[in-house]
């Protein structure tokens, strides 16, 4: 464990604590892709099916069980429990695409040709692209409330910060991943130009707005 | 060697 990993990780749990806030404080989830909400919980299913067969630490375990039923619980806020609060018409991007092409990828690059292996290079994969939809949401409705803009910044730092683990521990262990690498390059730079608005709006007390 | 290390993550 490194500061980048500790902080990225204490980042990713702080964005699905900044959304469960925004649900329940607005009591709404407009604003929120249920698409993208859809694919993270995808992601953690099928990542963390190692729970099952490794242990690695109580944080570990803690974490991902927290990951999954929180995106889970997500799931039903946004489905049931504010239904009314959500627009579909605003969220129309193809996840069909983004599951194939996902699929796809993990056939082919993976370290094993067996279910597990091929699931979490799936996962690594798929999470690489889940915001899309949410990004998309985002680019139709032209601005967001700032509470939500927290939420994605916290969200695509988390894999940004990743990137600097990644780099510490090729100095420092010679571990390179090269899977988790590649996609999470892809998933910081997909989050570039929001982070930009982010910066130059947001961080300085002004609404989120595309020009 | 690529890949040993990286189920230890999240």
């Amino acid at each position: 464990m490194n500061i980048f990993r500790l902080v990225a990780d204490l980042m990713h749990l702080a964005s699905i604590f900044i959304l469960l806030l925004k649900i329940q404080k607005t009591r709404s989830c407009a604003g929120i892709s249920f698409k993208t909400q859809l694919l993270y919980a995808i992601v953690f299913v099928t990542r963390y099916l190692d729970l099952f067969t490794t242990w690695i630490s109580l944080y570990n375990t803690i974490m991902k069980i927290f990951f999954i039923a929180s995106s889970i619980y997500i799931l039903y806020l946004m489905k049931y429990k504010f239904r009314a609060t959500y627009d579909p018409i605003l969220d129309t991007f193809r996840i069909e695409f983004l599951l194939g092409g996902s699929v796809i990828l993990a056939l082919i690059f993976n370290y094993d040709f067996i279910p597990m292996e091929i699931l979490w290079s799936f996962s690594i994969f798929l999470e690489s692209v889940a915001i899309l939809p949410q990004l998309f949401m985002l680019s139709r409705t032209g601005e967001a409330e700032t509470i939500t803009t927290h939420y994605i910044f916290a969200l695509g730092g988390y894999r940004a910060l990743y990137l600097c683990n990644w780099l510490w521990r090729y100095i420092f262990d010679g571990h390179v991943e090269v899977y988790a690498w590649i996609a999470g390059v892809i998933q910081t730079a997909l989050y570039s130009d929001f982070f930009y608005i982010y910066y130059t709006k947001v961080l300085h007390g002004k609404k989120f707005e595309l020009p | 060697e690529i890949g040993i290390h990286r189920k230890d993550e999240l």
